[in-house]
């Protein structure tokens, strides 16, 4: 079962067409091995990236440089889905 | 009995499609389960059909679950199935739409994907198709129709979450609701269920262009998602895929719509701002009835409009 402690996912709001074309440069970057939710395509979209834990320096350093505002939408991925399957062994429980 | 399954949770691919079992049992005469196809892995792709008359009638099409880590949809589609179920004969809305056309709900799009969401990796959102000399599996099953196919917003990167796949169709999953369709002959509306960001979407988002029904379509989403919101205040965007989320190549209403389904929209679902498509299953039954009244004002106007 693959896991994703401490991968955040980011909301990117981009502010110019400039500032798109580098978040798709970003989306090119295999390595780092991002997950996007919503691509990027114009600024009047947010963008949103699960990042793995291991990418978030190098996405930060990325997003900063080019000056590329962004908030956190979630702090902990693998926090959300340890809640998801209590939720789900609960209620298998009280079904059996 | 169905009336002892919990809607308002997660179930595996085995729980839905026992459900589904149950509710063709249950209401024997309007609800039969169909078998459309099977995965890449073998597992049967089920449709829930709803008819009260003969062959030919027209028909609604439904699906949830194209991307499987969306477990939401797949939760709302069979709280619809109960719905529809349940209140025909009672609602005069169901009642009226069934005693005119067939609806058939395909509940889980991508089954293996699903079972891998459950068993292996949360964030699957592939078929788990495999490719000679490829170590990344699955292809985005909604970058795969044939519909612009190739095009900006589809990756041709195997590892990629929006790998397009070879070629259009390549996915077993694809081709067998569009073998289906096709067969069928007489499908009027085509709905397909996400979840991200709250938005009712119609073609194109293969090109940024307006489709020729553009004016109609704007005004039936825009009433859809008024009645969505009625229930819970959940506010949904209206519009293009291009002008809403982002341009996408190879998606299923594109394809619908390009074949003769006027009607074509997508639901993305709510998350209300924050969690993308990882609800919480309290909020699964919220959910689903703030969709279903969306649905419903889409498919009362089909019922109304013929073509």
């Amino acid at each position: 079962m693959e896991t994703f402690s401490g991968d955040q996912v980011l909301r990117i709001r981009a502010s110019s067409d400039d500032q798109i074309d580098k978040l798709q440069l970003l989306e090119t970057l295999e390595h780092l091995q991002l997950d996007f939710w919503l691509h990027p395509s114009n600024p009047a979209l947010p963008v949103d990236i699960r990042v793995p834990f291991g990418s978030l320096q190098a996405v930060r350093a990325f997003l900063g440089y080019h000056d590329i505002k962004y908030s956190i939408l979630i702090e902990d991925v693998q926090g959300i889905l340890n809640e998801e399957k209590q939720e789900m062994i609960s209620n298998q429980r009280r079904e059996r | 009995s169905n009336s002892n399954f919990n809607y308002g949770a997660y179930h595996s691919l085995e729980s839905i499609y026992t459900a589904m079992d149950d509710l063709a049992a249950e209401y024997h005469g309007l609800v039969s389960k169909l078998q459309i196809g099977e995965s890449y892995e073998k597992r049967p792709l089920y449709v829930l059909k709803f008819s009260t008359g003969g062959p030919d009638r027209p028909a609604i099409w439904l699906d949830a679950g194209i991307h499987a880590r969306e477990w939401v949809t797949q939760a709302t589609a069979l709280w619809t199935a109960q719905k529809i179920a349940s209140e025909y004969g009672t609602d005069p809305s169901i009642t009226s739409l069934l005693d005119t056309m067939d609806i058939f709900l395909l509940v889980v799009t991508n089954p293996d994907g699903y079972v891998y969401s459950h068993t292996k990796n949360r964030m699957w959102r592939k078929t788990r198709s495999k490719a000679a000399g490829s170590f990344c599996v699955g292809v985005d099953p909604n970058r795969n129709w044939d519909a612009g196919f190739g095009g900006p917003g589809s990756s041709d990167q195997r590892c990629s979450d929006s790998y397009r796949g070879p070629h259009a169709n390549s996915e077993v999953e694809v081709k067998s609701i569009v073998d289906f369709i096709k067969n069928h002959g007489n499908i009027k509306a085509f709905l397909t269920i996400h979840s991200y960001s709250q938005l009712l979407m119609y073609p194109y988002g293969y090109k940024c262009t307006e489709p020729a029904d553009y004016r109609e379509l704007d005004t039936v989403g825009k009433a859809a998602a008024n009645a969505l919101t009625s229930l819970h205040g959940t506010s949904f965007k209206v519009g293009t895929i291009c002008s809403t989320i982002y341009q996408a190549s190879g998606g299923s209403i594109d394809w619908s719509y390009d074949f003769g389904i006027k009607y074509s929209f997508a639901f993305e679902l709510r998350d209300t701002g924050r969690y993308g498509f990882l609800l919480p299953a309290d909020q699964i039954i919220p959910t689903a009835e703030e969709t279903w009244l969306g649905l419903k004002s889409i498919m009362e106007h089909v019922r109304d409009h013929p073509y």
